[in-house]
């Protein structure tokens, strides 16, 4: 479903090059669920923005389905991503003017579902985060914790075919971290592809394939 | 050197009152090193903002050096926040156009230190987070755990007496984690004050007194 084949990319500041990705090579099957851990600044972020098509790579091929997709114009790859693809961004990049309610119902709304159908998918959502008691807040009125699940409800929202998940579990704590991969594995046995950047080996070693990276490349590969 | 006593802190969103802080009391002696953990939406960014003055109790007293500074003015709260706490804030907050260099080096600017020293100094905090070859780099160009420790660096570099840090190590790998926990100490055993919330136990068990939160209250405070 999804092949990375010799995947380079290298950032310029200031003249002097930083190869965030060298030569990675990477084949994901339907429903695999992968994690992806390594250093600060070893490029996981870099690798996953690469696969949800949000960044282009220098060098080398990457292939979904069957299609090269790395060298699609931007409003091409929107509609890949779209369709293909639900993000969980590292930052949350959540709406600051919109509710929790209205940032999960987003996608739905760019889909053009209806509102009464909407509005009962997001509740379900965020009473599955624990947040239905902070429906009506606006990101800077929630806590670190509650935006990371605010944007996992919406990133799941879709059934999306992939999930990409930048961190998911870096601002809460035990329970609430536990209950966040419980949702995303739950998604996972009914057929999505999951792919989890994480620094918390606890998280990382529940996959069932760990990658692991180093300043840019894979260094391992391990299937359970 | 720091006393609360019997702060509050209500939010109201939509009409509906969100209890952040109810009932706190603390004190705390300059040079202690404090860790404070507790469930997402515990209350724990809300308590550091109340101590750094980003914030103003609805209800009790905040005593700092036997001053009362919970009814201070923006002005008058911005004046001492300058001059006696460093933070590190939950998302970094790190200007967008500066370098992290410039972002490391503007509580220095601020306060009128010279070019020459200001960057011996910039250099020497980017160099002991491993951040050296970074210097150039914007945070849209760096990574999320590179963004953490310049945040890191930035609220060290005046030699603060209280050092306020919220999840330091949240998007950092062990061995980054370990090296920002490790500077922070070194501070402390200086003599400098350090609160850490945290959601890691790791982090949070090294800390000479351990605050739990749960629901806006202190449950727990244990001295070793
Ligand atoms: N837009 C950019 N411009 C320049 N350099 C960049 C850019 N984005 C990332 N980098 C650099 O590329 C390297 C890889 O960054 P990336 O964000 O992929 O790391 P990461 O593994 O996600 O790290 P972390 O665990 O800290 O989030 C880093 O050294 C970073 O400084
Ligand atoms: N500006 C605000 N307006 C309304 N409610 C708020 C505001 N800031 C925080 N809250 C609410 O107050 C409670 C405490 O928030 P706080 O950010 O202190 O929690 P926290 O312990 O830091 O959580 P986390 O571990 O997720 O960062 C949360 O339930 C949150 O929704
Ligand atoms: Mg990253
Ligand atoms: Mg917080």
């Amino acid at each position: 479903m999804i092949a990375l084949e010799g995947v380079g990319r290298t950032f310029t500041v200031g003249g002097s090059p930083v190869h965030a990705l060298v030569d990675v090579a990477l084949a994901v099957r339907a429903g695999d669920y992968l994690s992806i851990m390594g250093p600060s600044g070893s490029g996981k972020s870099t690798l996953l923005n690469v696969l949800g098509l949000l960044d282009r790579p220098n060098a080398g091929r990457y292939l979904l389905d069957g299609r090269e997709v790395g060298t699609l114009n931007d409003t091409e790859q929107a509609a890949v991503r779209l369709h293909q693809f639900g993000f969980v961004f590292q930052f949350f990049h959540l709406v600051p003017r919109m509710t929790a309610a209205q940032n999960v119902g987003l996608p739905l709304t760019l889909a053009g579902v209806p509102a009464p159908q909407r509005q009962e998918r997001v509740a379900q959502a965020l009473a599955a985060c624990g947040l239905a008691d902070r429906a009506g807040h606006r990101p800077d009125q929630l806590s670190g914790g509650q935006r990371q699940r605010v944007a996992i409800a919406r990133a799941t929202i879709m059934n999306p075919q992939v999930i990409l998940a930048d961190e998911p579990t870096g601002n809460l704590d035990r329970a609430s971290g536990e209950q966040v991969v419980g949702i995303l594995e739950d998604l996972n046995r009914r057929g999505m592809t999951l792919i989890v950047v994480t620094h918390d080996p606890a998280v990382g070693e529940r996959a069932q394939r760990r990658i692991h990276m180093d300043d840019g490349r894979i260094s391992a590969d391990h299937a359970r």
